[in-house]
């Protein structure tokens, strides 16, 4: 089974078009993997990529190097996904 | 019993399909369970029709778990399916639309991708076919329908997660659906459910061009919308594919409108907080609740206008 320990989910609240067009070079290159969960389409939405541990500080330095603010929405994937499956377990225990 | 069924948890295939069968024996003179077809790993796919009688009545069509990762897409489905059959004969407005139309559910649209998410990948989202020439597996069943396919939007590479395939409807899960649309050939909506960001869509998404009916399925989407709303607030946008998110080539709602199924919509749940794929399984009931407002709103207005 894949795992994501250390992976997290950062949110970026584009503020500009310029900042959607670096976030869509980003989600193009193949380097780090990125996992783009909400797409850089507009200042409306957030975009919401998730990053593989091993490409974390690459891309806090891309981010950074291009004043674009963003927050840690998940800060350990793996974290979240052992409480979901913990949670089914005891569902599928109570079920039966 | 499925009143003993947890609607407020997620659940596994086997859950669901077991859970299925215990839905039809409580109410067999409303809803059959009819298996489409196959998956790709030869999993079967079924289809809930609500139905009251007569033949090939008009039908709305909803489908969710198109892409497996948005789990809260399938668990919204399987309460939706209780809601149904629970207030037919109460509701006085869902009655009579049952007693003049159909309403076709498919609650696991890619039951290959689901149990993979459950198995090996929670982040899966595409089919597990194998593509050849590539070690990538899977397609984006949202790019592969023949509505665009080919355009902007999708990538003609295996390994993306917006892979189209390589030609339109090469996806069984997707060729089932499409047989069994164009041999009913009277459906009147089409409504796929996805996760997330909160987006109430109409075609088209392989082109910003308008849709003949753009100005009818806006302001159906905003009067839905706003019923969703008024149950916990949750913000929805409503607008095209393609000018609310982006352009993307070879969508089910595309395909679906330009074969004549004028009131073709998708859903984007919930997450109202910032959970993304992984919403809490406490919010599955509220965010099945918020949507049928909206999903009762639409199924309506397709009854009182009938073409």
């Amino acid at each position: 089974e894949r795992i994501f320990i250390g992976d997290q989910v950062i949110r970026v609240d584009v503020q500009s078009e310029e900042q959607i067009q670096l976030l869509q070079a980003l989600e193009t290159s193949q380097e780090w993997e990125l996992d783009f969960w909400l797409h850089p389409v507009s200042t409306e939405l957030p975009v919401d990529i998730r990053v593989p541990r091993s490409s974390l500080s690459s891309v806090k330095d891309y981010l950074q190097a291009h004043s674009i603010p963003f927050s840690v929405m998940i800060d350990n994937l793996q974290e979240l996904l052992d409480e979901e499956k913990a949670e089914m377990e005891v569902n599928r225990m109570r079920e039966r | 019993s499925t009143r003993s069924f947890n609607f407020g948890a997620y659940h596994t295939l086997d859950t669901i399909y077991s859970w299925m069968d215990t839905l039809v024996a409580e109410h067999p003179n409303l809803i059959t369970k009819q298996e489409i077809g196959r998956s790709y790993e030869n999993r079967p796919m079924y289809v809930l029709k609500f139905s009251t009688g007569g033949s090939n009545r008009p039908a709305i069509w909803i489908d969710t778990g198109i892409h497996s990762r948005e789990w809260v897409s399938p668990a919204t489905g399987v309460w939706t399916a209780n809601k149904i059959a629970t207030d037919y004969g109460t509701d006085a407005s869902l009655t009579s639309l049952l007693n003049t139309m159909d309403i076709y559910l498919l609650i696991l649209t890619n039951p290959d991708g689901y149990v993979y998410t459950h198995s090996n990948d929670r982040m899966w989202r595409k089919t597990r076919s194998r593509n050849s020439g590539s070690i990538c597996r899977g397609v984006d069943p949202n790019r592969n329908w023949d509505a665009g396919f080919g355009g902007p939007g999708a990538s003609s590479s295996p390994c993306s997660d917006s892979y189209r395939g390589p030609s339109a409807h090469s996806e069984i899960e997707v060729k089932n659906v499409v047989d069994l649309i164009k041999s009913h050939g009277n459906f009147k909506a089409f409504i796929s459910v996805h996760a997330y960001s909160q987006l109430l869509m109409y075609p088209y998404g392989y082109t910003c061009t308008n849709v003949p009916h753009q100005a009818e399925l806006d302001s159906i989407g905003r009067a839905a919308v706003q019923k969703l709303t008024s149950l916990y607030g949750t913000s929805y946008k409503v607008g095209s594919i393609c000018k609310i998110i982006y352009q993307a080539s070879g969508g089910s709602i595309d395909w679906s409108y330009n074969l004549g199924i004028k009131y073709s919509f998708a859903f984007e749940l919930r997450d109202t907080g910032r959970y993304g794929f992984i919403l809490p399984s406490n919010q599955i009931i509220p965010t099945a609740s918020e949507t049928w407002l909206a999903l009762k709103h639409i199924m309506e207005y397709v009854r009182d206008h009938p073409y």
